[in-house]
């Protein structure tokens, strides 16, 4: 795992989070709750709060799907290609690319998509807000922070480098007992790969 | 738009994967240093602005395949876990065709994709490119 330079954290009176959407996108509801899926998968194993305003402009985290040129310097490149951005705290900035054909999955773990031209955006969702929280990308292949993502894949369980490295920003939520069961794509990758050993899935 | 699953995506709008911006990167499969070739700037753009070239270089970069680009190379393979040639050998290039966030993995310089965990370890480039020049470190 990795932070951003500096290890900027949102600081400890800012522990309650409030997250909004871009009104113009009129999303529905169905889409919402996917980013409330996302958060939760987050605040399972730290000791924040996500929770959902209606307050674009004051909101602490705030989500928009634009299209190219977007106005923050970083424009979207249109279909595939570049997927996301966020920003590291306090920034709260989180951007998608709204050319993508985003794929609103049901519940549910890791998987495939039948669909090989689309982008599971739940996924999308979970290693976006690592960044938020102030982690960098990962060099460990399964875990959510690692910067690509083939299209048609779902990875939205937490790695325990995902796990790890949050935890050292923010310490562990203490309804947290999180038991790893290491899974054998995991383990193979690992046999002389120098990966460490705790590698495994919450 | 938004499906709730891959069939719901209406066929006119059902895209291929190799419509992907990035495809045309796979036609620059087998340089390497020394070598010329049209329209190599644009990976340059690529790597520079996923980090693996400092801003400080201004973007009007040339079809040269110079020390830049093989130092940008290299730091991405050591990122991926790819073997570490220089060159944009054919598994290179399908790492880097893949969807992927837009926040760069190197920061100021520094791989923050080789830190973390108990080994810190850091890679610092050296540009020996024309013009300015920059130290190497690897600690």
């Amino acid at each position: 795992y990795s932070f951003f330079p500096g290890e900027p954290r949102w600081p400890e009176r800012r522990r309650n989070l409030t997250y909004a959407f871009e009104p113009r996108n009129e999303l529905t509801e169905e889409v919402k709750s996917v980013f409330s899926r996302a958060f939760a998968r987050w605040a399972e194993v730290i000791p924040l709060t996500f929770r959902r305003v209606e307050s674009f402009s004051t909101s602490d985290i705030s989500i928009g799907f634009y299209a190219g040129d977007h106005g923050d310097g970083e424009p979207f490149d249109g279909f595939m290609g570049t997927l996301a951005h966020a920003f590291s705290p306090p920034n709260g900035h989180f951007h998608l690319d709204s050319a993508e054909n985003w794929i609103v999955s049901g519940e549910g773990g890791d998987g495939f998509l039948s669909e090989r031209a689309a982008v599971d955006l739940e996924s999308v969702a979970v290693h976006e807000i690592g960044h938020l929280l102030g982690l960098g990308h990962s060099s460990v292949q399964d875990s959510i922070m690692f910067p690509t993502i083939t299209t048609g894949r779902r990875k939205v369980d937490l790695h325990s480098d995902d796990v790890e490295g949050v935890q050292v920003l923010y310490g562990a939520n203490p309804n947290f007992n999180g038991s790893r069961t290491p899974t054998p794509s995991t383990q193979q990758r690992d046999t002389g790969s120098g990966d460490s050993g705790a590698a495994g899935r919450i | 738009g938004f499906y709730p699953n891959a069939s719901a995506i209406p066929p006119d709008l059902r895209r291929n994967a190799t419509e992907n911006a990035w495809n045309a990167f796979l036609n620059f499969t087998g340089c390497h240093a020394g070598m010329k070739v049209d329209g190599l700037y644009k990976i340059k753009q690529y790597f520079q602005y996923f980090g693996y070239i400092p801003q400080t270089f201004s973007g009007n970069f040339t079809d040269d395949f110079d020390d830049i680009l093989k130092n940008a190379v290299e730091m991405y393979q050591r990122n991926f876990k790819l073997n570490i040639t220089g060159e944009l050998d054919e598994l290179t290039l399908q790492h880097v065709v893949i969807p992927r966030c837009g926040v760069p993995d190197v920061v100021n310089g520094t791989s923050t994709m080789l830190n973390g965990g108990t080994r810190r370890r850091t890679y610092e480039v050296s540009f020996s490119g024309r013009g300015q020049r920059f130290h190497a470190a690897k600690r």
